[in-house]
């Protein structure tokens, strides 16, 4: 464990508390795409299979079962508690997530580590995570003005990412037979998405303006 | 065998 990657986990943390903050102060998700958290939960359930086979340490253990725990309990919020989806901006959210777990699936079944289940389901969890915030970056620009909880909520989500290729490179750099090309690529790629997001919400920021994404 | 990358990171 490094600094980049506890601080990496820690805003992972930090960006699902300030979600789950929005929709239980406000009891409304306006802004927030269900196909996203959707594709969330299904990052984790492929990637964490191995939670009960694979003992690495309690913080693992502890935090993947959070992570579940809190991306099911989002996806159940915004699916079937009343209030919050009655805010849920249906007609905004209509991006064709499927065609991304079909794609990355079948990626995955041709580039993964070792053609093993558990390895192409790895595999397909990190191609997925790295397209999973297209469709709420694409509500987001749809809906336009954006409200403070969900632009830190996607900032955060972004950013965690970023913190974990410095891990990546401290750990290529320190450790002797560490290869991860696989998620550090995808984490390129998921931290590029993010680039013109980062900077209007610098722009915002700096301007102390409210965050308007250009539709 | 070589072990299967153990995915140790979340």
């Amino acid at each position: 464990m490094n600094v980049f990657r506890l601080t990496g986990d820690m805003t992972h943390l930090a960006s699902i508390l300030v979600l789950l903050l929005k929709i239980y102060a406000t009891k409304s998700c306006s802004g927030i795409s269900l196909k996203t958290q959707e594709l969330y939960a299904l990052v984790f359930l492929a990637r964490y299979l191995n939670l009960f086979t694979d003992f690495i340490s309690v913080y693992n253990t502890v935090m993947k079962l959070v992570f579940i725990g809190s991306s099911l309990a989002i996806v159940w919020c915004m699916r079937m508690h009343k209030m919050v989806k009655r805010s849920y901006d249906q007609e905004l959210d209509t991006f064709r997530h499927y065609f991304l777990i079909a794609g990355c699936f079948l990626l995955a079944l041709l580039v993964n580590e070792k053609f093993m289940f558990p390895e192409v389901l790895w595999a397909f969890s990190i191609y997925l995570e790295a397209v999973s915030t297209i469709p709420q970056l694409v509500l987001l620009q749809r809906s336009g003005n954006v409200d403070n909880l969900t632009g830190q909520y996607v900032f955060l989500l972004g950013a965690y990412r970023a913190l974990y290729i410095l891990n990546w490179i401290y750990r290529y750099f320190t450790e002797p037979h560490f290869s991860r090309w696989i998620a550090c690529v995808a984490g390129l790629v998921q931290t590029a998405l993010y680039a013109d997001f980062f900077y209007y919400y610098f722009l915002s920021w700096k301007n102390n303006a409210k965050l308007q994404l250009p539709s | 065998a070589e072990e299967a990358e153990k995915h140790d990171e979340l």
